[in-house]
């Protein structure tokens, strides 16, 4: 309905806005309606404007502050209304070092109710990790789990998982 | 609703039965080399949570999600993928019930208040999807996640290589997201 | 034809005129934090080549290219890249005379076998080719590197995120590629 | 024309299967015409196969086989037709440390004739350069290039490059 809708954009936007900020260090980072007059039907636009930058169109940032932007919005969704779990498939690949450390602490911060897969090549995302799993294909094209324990129980290798729970 | 289990049998370069477990909340990470399978597990939850398009699992037509054959192995028949959650309000030791979650009743599971979501495609092209043992329909698995970024509009789950897709995409698709979780 | 040098002025987040020497072969890396500006060199290259689209330098139209200030610059009035690459063939110690690379002839430079190309683009739309200091049509820039895979179709330019496009391009598309090197 | 074309397009396949080889350590790779009646307006498929796996569309390969292939098919081209120079955008984002080393050491193959200017957020990747210019932002929004020379000097921080030649 539309007021749900009016309602979950305030609250998103606010959300929005300060983890913009957490990722940037600074900046401005927000949501607009393409049509305020029909919020009914309307659109959104992202604006966004790193630190020190002047605000130009998103499409003219960087990969790496793409990528920050679309996380610091999905972090805001998230918190707003949290998922059951969420997979994230190398979304750290544009990011530089400093930025992939942000973004780990922000994914630790939400992950107390929310349950987060992250596919990576990162070993600064890795290590953030309290459960790892490693995919090999010993036999070509045929793929392995093994589960690796990092939290409380000595590293093991598995050939398959036991439950946790 | 919490993530527990998730098994891929014929699904993609699963050809043998594989399983994931969880502890509910936290930080899971997959890893390892190029092509060796990491994004296939991806899909397979996208999958058992009802995708219909091929083309977002990398695929031109949906058999090609079914093991294809190695070159050690024959193609597999049918592809299952089953994702078990649970409700961390069910109460344990009370005898298995059907419940409600996310306002929908769901058929009683094996333990109190797990949910289980299997979905299986044969090569035929016959498909199915069962809950807690019950076969269904695509719709009662749609429901089973409306709302919760894991529906149809899935926006908790980002592709390789699709994370620019919210910058770049039309303003109307972004209301779908926030649509989506209000 | 080996590369010798870039120069920005104006350009993107090259607010000052900012200058990369190469030694002709070999590989040369550009690294620094995101959003730093490395990306911007890259479409400086494309630019100065004769890129039409505006949109492939990620912006809307093309005055986006000139720098548009910061939280203490004020906005430029022009974008200006310069190209200098040289003839290996051409011999040092003559005086510079017009040349022919490609099988195209062009004029004289500073040096005998250098070949440099420069656009400008004002604010207020008016823009500028300048080859070896005599102003040129966007045609000769294209015919210069025509073939090289730095002409219109420059296939050897790969744009960041633009890696898969090779294969998830139509096969017509690829068909270009061929036909720009042959 | 189609004399031309046929030409370039069956020795740019032929060093595409051995680029592939090459990047991939076996397997198959090559370029097919859509229409082998008509040469002159065939558009071209490209299969691709790692070693061990089955052939299927390039579409089911993974973001790191996705890269390796099309590097190979670059790097094919280049071989037919050396470009003065090429440059390339973080195409080792998607790839593993032993494919890096592997796109490292083919590039390196080419260098001698092409200028190679390699962005990139990868140490492996820069550690391949003779030249090495950081981009900074010390002013926001404001670049400035900073040259780092590898080879016979000392490293040193310049506020403008001089010209190496
Ligand atoms: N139906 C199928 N049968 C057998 N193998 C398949 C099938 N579908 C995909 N594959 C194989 O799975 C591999 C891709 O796996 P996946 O995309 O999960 O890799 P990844 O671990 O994510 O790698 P990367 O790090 O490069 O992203 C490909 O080599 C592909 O050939
Ligand atoms: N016309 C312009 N005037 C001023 N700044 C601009 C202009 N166009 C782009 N920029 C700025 O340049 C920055 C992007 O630079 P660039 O894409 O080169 O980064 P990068 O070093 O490639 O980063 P990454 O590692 O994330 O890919 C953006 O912050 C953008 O705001
Ligand atoms: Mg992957
Ligand atoms: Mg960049």
């Amino acid at each position: 309905s539309r007021k749900q809708f009016k309602e979950a954009f305030e609250v998103v936007n606010e959300n929005f806005r300060k983890t913009f900020q957490t990722l940037f260090g600074g900046g401005v980072g927000e949501m607009r309606l393409t049509d305020e007059e029909n919020i009914g039907e309307s659109g959104i636009d992202i604006v966004a404007s790193p630190p020190g930058k002047k605000l130009q169109s998103v499409a003219l940032l960087s990969g790496g502050e793409k990528s920050l932007t679309a996380l610091a919005l999905l972090v805001a969704t998230f918190q707003y209304k949290p998922s059951p779990f969420c997979v994230l498939d190398e979304v750290d690949a544009a990011l530089d070092e400093s930025n992939i450390q942000r973004f780990r602490r922000l994914i630790e911060s939400m992950s107390d109710c929310t349950q987060f897969i992250l596919i990576t090549h990162s070993k600064t995302t890795m290590a953030a990790a309290s459960t790892l799993y490693g995919v090999t294909m010993q036999e070509p094209g045929v793929s392995k789990l093994v589960s690796v324990r990092l939290e409380g129980e000595r590293q093991r290798r598995l050939e398959t998982s036991e439950p946790s729970i | 609703l919490k993530l527990k289990k998730l098994e891929l049998f014929g699904f993609k370069s699963f050809c043998d039965k594989e399983e994931l477990t969880f502890s509910g909340s936290g930080i899971a990470s997959i890893v390892g080399p190029n092509g060796c399978g990491k994004s296939n597990v991806s899909d397979g939850i996208s999958w058992v949570l009802g995708e219909q398009s091929a083309k977002t699992l990398r695929g031109a037509r949906m058999q090609d999600v079914i093991f294809s054959g190695s070159r050690d192995r024959k193609p597999s028949g049918m592809a299952t993928v089953s994702l078990t959650l649970y409700d961390p309000e069910a109460r344990d030791g009370q005898p298995a019930v059907d419940g409600t979650i996310n306002g929908l009743s769901y058929p009683a599971g094996k333990r109190p208040g797990e949910i289980n979501v299997t979905r299986k495609l044969f090569s035929s092209g016959d498909s199915q999807y069962i809950i807690n043992g019950h076969v269904s329909r695509l719709r009662d698995v749609h429901d089973l996640f409306m709302g919760t970024g894991l529906g149809p509009n899935h926006y908790a789950i980002i592709e390789q290589g699709r994370i620019g897709q919210v910058l770049s995409s039309k303003p109307l698709d972004r209301r779908a997201i926030i649509e989506e979780a209000a």
